[in-house]
């Protein structure tokens, strides 16, 4: 673990009694190869290191800490910083229905965080409906009906057609007759490079509105983190993340990533394949498992 | 590339920033500067050029070494498909359905995964598409069990190669790990030689928990080959160059889309071209 090399560091050089450019030097090689280790972007590393540098350099060591001790201490507290300090949650209309798109890369777990948003939602008195706007994948609008079934959630969709903006709009005109009071849409995986299916999700936008974009991260996500979420988020402003497949044991250095690319706050993590696995998003968990 | 005219610390910089934007990892990348920087020790007439062909080289080799012919000519050759969630593993099976069918091979598809929402409709989507059979059961049934069937009727029938479709899983769920060596153990209850292959399906996109999910499902399940999915994206997959370092699996295909015909053949001269490009 990465407070475990950084104290034999700081027991190598010394007791000091500030930090300074010379001892700090190998600790802070220490933190680069234990941030790039667990897929936190090249740039990002670079920047945070520079960063946490900055903050320490002339820092006087506390005489109850040891500087290893302390130097973890700020490491830790810096990425807590960056990622937001504190969970934030879903901002709902002040003129219901309140538009969620889940948008995101092919496997991402779209469908399924939609499936566990909305049984989180009915379980807080709303009333969601689901939307299968994933007109391209076989069996997609089974599975998210399955879903609907397994939640208690309906779930709105047209086997026959092919046009998901259309699909969406029509949605959102049911959910103002039957009184819902939340819109799910679970779109198509697209690739950020796409440019006719990232066209196709910028058009559902501009039809229906959302007050939530979420894009759907996967956890394991390495260092292309920085460039799909760059690009989700210059055409779709985004309002959040979520990330996914936690229950796993990738470091999850993308959340730092899409944090830092995009300075949009992750809401909720996915922790299992179950529509109960479902979490707020807490940063001093995050930093702790992408500095462990 | 770097537009640097020698060996210096600029090129090793701009080196190291590829390999580790490209996914290799801190350990890989570190490997390689140190291979040309001894090589620029050694020798001043060591330029630029030479150094990229001395990485791309070491980096071939190491994608290259344990290659070798696919053991799936004697019918019914049974090939295991497994990995995490989500990366590709069911579309990965109809586009080899596809490619097989295209070698005159008669194929059963087997829906493995009878756990996540509408899988088994997804598999029969495919098999309805590409005109195979496909052996299913129930949603919640046991997969051993279908699994079991598919294989027996299988080798009843004459099938030329039968894939079997898996359920998604982390590896760090011990009971699913236990689950599929369960279903490799009936796999060669039918027939003791297979699986005759058995490939872990990786998403390009993937970072160095790659590195982790080969380790583990290989513990499981002893791998015989890797698909490295998604490469249509941005993501180079140069955690293989890392994994080449602990596990010796060759990478047989390539995804490459959505599409049934999105498989390509992995070439090793193209992948390096485009992990450096
Ligand atoms: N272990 C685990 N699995 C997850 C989690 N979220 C989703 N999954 C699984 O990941 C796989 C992909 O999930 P989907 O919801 O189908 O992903 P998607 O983004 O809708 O996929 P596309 O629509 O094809 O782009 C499925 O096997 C899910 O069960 C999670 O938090 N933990
Ligand atoms: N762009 C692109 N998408 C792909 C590729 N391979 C698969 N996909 C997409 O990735 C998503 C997940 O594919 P699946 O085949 O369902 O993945 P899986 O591993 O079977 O998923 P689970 O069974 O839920 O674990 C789908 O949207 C596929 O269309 C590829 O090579 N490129
Ligand atoms: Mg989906
Ligand atoms: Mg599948």
């Amino acid at each position: 673990a990465l407070s475990d090399k950084l104290r034999e560091t700081f027991r190598k050089i010394g007791g000091y009694g500030t930090l300074t450019e010379e001892n700090l030097q190998e600790a802070l090689r220490d933190v680069r190869l234990a941030l790039l280790e667990a897929d936190v972007n090249f740039k990002v590393v670079k920047s945070f290191v520079a960063g946490v540098k900055e903050k320490a350099l002339g820092q006087s060591v506390n005489v109850r800490l040891n500087p290893g001790q302390q130097f973890v201490g700020l490491v830790h507290d810096e990425l807590v910083e960056i990622m937001g300090g504190q969970a934030e949650k879903i901002h709902f209309a002040s003129q219901p229905p309140t538009v969620i798109m889940m948008c995101g890369l092919q496997g991402s777990g779209k469908t399924t965080s939609t499936g566990k948003l909305a049984k989180h939602l009915l379980a807080q008195k709303h009333r969601p409906l689901m939307v299968a706007a994933d007109i391209k994948r076989p069996a997609a609008i089974d599975q998210l009906e399955t879903l609907g079934k397994q939640v208690g959630v309906p779930v709105f969709s047209d086997r026959s057609s092919t046009d998901a903006v259309d699909i969406c709009r029509r949605a959102h005109q049911l959910a103002l007759m039957k009184d819902h009071d939340v819109v799910m849409l679970d779109t198509a995986g697209r690739l950020h490079i796409d440019d006719e299916m990232m066209t196709e999700l910028e058009d559902v936008a501009a039809h229906v509105k959302p007050h939530e974009v979420l894009l759907v991260v996967d956890a394991m996500t390495g260092q292309d983190a920085v460039r799909v979420a760059g690009e989700f988020d210059s055409r779709l402003a985004l309002s959040g993340i979520v990330m996914t497949k936690l229950d796993g044991d990738a470091r999850g250095g993308a959340a730092l990533s899409v944090r830092h690319v995009t300075g949009k706050p992750i809401k909720f993590i996915g922790v299992g394949e179950k529509l109960d696995a479902l979490q707020p998003f807490h940063p001093q968990r995050m930093a702790g498992r992408i500095l462990d | 590339f770097g537009g640097t005219d020698q060996v210096d610390d600029e090129l090793f910089d701009d080196l190291e920033a590829i390999l580790i934007q490209a996914d290799c990892g801190p350990r890989a990348t570190s490997d390689l500067v140190q291979l040309i920087r001894s090589r620029a020790e050694e020798s001043s007439a060591f330029d630029p050029e030479a150094a990229m062909k001395a990485i791309r080289d070491s980096v071939r080799e190491r994608l290259t070494r344990s290659l070798k012919p696919m053991n799936i000519d004697t019918p019914p050759a049974v090939v295991l498909i497994v990995g995490v969630n989500g990366v590709g593993k069911t579309t990965t099976i109809a586009k080899m359905a596809r490619l097989f069918q295209a070698y005159g091979k008669r194929i059963m598809l087997v829906a493995g995964d009878t756990f996540r929402a509408g899988a088994i409709e997804q598999l029969t989507i495919w098999s309805q598409r590409l005109g195979c059979e496909i052996m299913k059961g129930k949603a919640g049934g046991d997969p051993s069990a279908i699994v079991f069937d598919a294989v027996s009727a299988a080798r009843a029938r004459g099938v030329d190669l039968v894939l079997v479709d898996t359920a998604g899983r982390l590896q760090t769920q011990s009971n699913l790990m236990d689950e599929l060596g369960k279903i490799r153990r009936v796999i060669q209850k039918v027939i003791p030689e297979a699986p005759h292959e058995t490939f872990l399906i990786l998403d390009a996109t993937t970072g160095q928990n790659a590195l982790s999910q080969a380790k583990v499902f290989n513990d499981m399940v002893p791998l015989s080959g890797l698909v490295l999915t998604k490469l249509d994206g941005t993501a180079k997959g140069g955690v293989v160059v890392a994994l080449a370092d602990h596990l010796e699996l060759p990478i047989r295909f390539l995804g490459v889309g959505e599409g049934v015909d999105d498989l390509d053949n992995f070439r090793p001269d193209e992948f390096v071209d485009a992990l450096f490009s």
